[in-house]
């Protein structure tokens, strides 16, 4: 475990709970893309299926569960509880055209043709491509709620920290893993284009509306 | 390979 790690970590469970509080407290899940949600949560569970096969450490277990259950209470959230609500006309982003190819490359280019490596692998790729229907709901919609852009720039911030430590654990232990990394580094450049109007508006007190 | 050993992050 290095600081970038730990970092990311703490960053992608803030964004979790940001996006949970605010969907609970406001009781609104207005301009949330729920494709986007249960993407992640697929992300989770056929990432963290080792959570009963293998014991890493108490952080480790610890924060799958953490993940897992937020992120299907999340999914809970806007499809049930507050389904009035969920903006389903604007949140059309086809998934199958992410699922479909992200399953097939997860088969193509894996370590092991195991079913854990290939599951591994499937929400490594799934991961790095979840965040699209909600940045292509903020395209359609033309805005974004100022806590929903808080929340992307802590879940952006987390895969790039992750970058980090990848080097940092290449530069001291010699370990790389190029799956995680290649797709690590198009997730985060998915967010380039979001993290600049986030730092040139929202940071400025403006409202995040596109386009810019 | 070790890869599929060290799956110690998240």
């Amino acid at each position: 475990m290095n600081i970038f790690r730990l970092a990311g970590d703490v960053s992608h469970l803030v964004a979790i709970i940001i996006l949970l509080l605010k969907i609970w407290k406001t009781r609104s899940c207005a301009g949330i893309s729920g494709k986007s949600q249960i993407l992640f949560a697929s992300v989770f569970v056929t990432r963290y299926l080792d959570l009963f096969t293998i014991f890493i450490s108490l952080y480790n277990s610890s924060m799958k569960i953490i993940y897992i259950s937020c992120s299907i209470a999340t999914v809970y959230l806007v499809y049930f509880k507050f389904k009035a609500t969920y903006d389903g006309n604007h949140d059309t982003f086809r998934v199958e055209f992410l699922v479909v190819p992200v399953g097939g490359l997860s088969f193509l280019v894996n370590h092991d043709f195991s079913p854990m490596e290939i599951l591994w692998t499937f929400s490594i790729y799934l991961e790095s491509v979840a965040i699209l229907p909600q940045l292509f709901m903020i395209s359609k919609t033309g805005e974004a709620e100022t806590i929903t852009t808080h929340y992307l720039f802590f879940l952006g911030l987390y895969r790039g920290l992750y970058l980090i430590n990848w080097i940092w654990r290449y530069y001291f232990e010699g370990f790389f893993d190029l799956i995680a990394i290649v797709a690590g580094l198009v997730q985060t450049v998915l967010y380039c284009d979001f993290f600049y109007l986030y730092v040139t508006k929202v940071l400025k007190g403006k409202k995040l509306s596109l386009p810019a | 390979d070790d890869k599929t050993a060290t799956k110690d992050e998240l």
